[in-house]
């Protein structure tokens, strides 16, 4: 039996970078 | 001071990556369009999309980085990120690019645009952040 090759899965937010900017107030 | 590139990028943009949106469905990374990720955030009870305007590319120290200025959110604050050249930003309505499309294509498979001053980027932010 071939064992199935699982498939890793990334979430949305990973793909798209924190541009945070830090708040001074 | 800019954020300094790793040596690679991560494995999520290869081309045929499964990314999970908010809903919980699967698409390819090649695949994903602007309404995903607005729909995902909007799911979303921490992130919230902000747009980044590029103001500046300039070139960097680092070999194959450059460094790149936006303008972040409604308050447009500066951010500086140093990346690599291939470094796929997605931009609205447009979708994937990067400084260098050709090695982006050539090192993930992925099909890019060139990413220019005045493209607006998608980018995140946290919702609870003033």
């Amino acid at each position: 039996n071939v064992e199935p090759r699982s498939v890793p899965v990334f979430p949305w937010h990973s793909l798209v970078p924190f541009l945070a900017p830090t708040q001074s107030d | 001071a800019p954020v300094s590139p790793s040596s690679a990028l991560p494995s999520y943009f290869m081309k045929g990556s499964i990314i999970q949106l908010a809903d919980g469905e699967l698409k390819r990374v090649e695949d994903l369009r602007t309404e995903d990720f607005l729909q995902s955030a909007e799911v979303s009870k921490e992130l919230k999309i902000d747009s980044s305007t590029v103001e500046r590319i300039d070139s960097s120290r680092t070999p194959d980085a450059v460094i790149i200025q936006f303008s972040v959110g409604e308050h447009k604050v500066q951010v500086c990120v140093e990346v690599l050249v291939e470094y796929p930003f997605f931009v609205f309505g447009q979708g994937w690019s990067s400084c260098c499309p050709d090695r982006t294509t050539q090192l993930l498979a992925l099909s890019c645009a060139k990413l220019s001053v005045g493209d607006v980027c998608i980018s995140l932010t946290l919702k609870s952040l003033r």
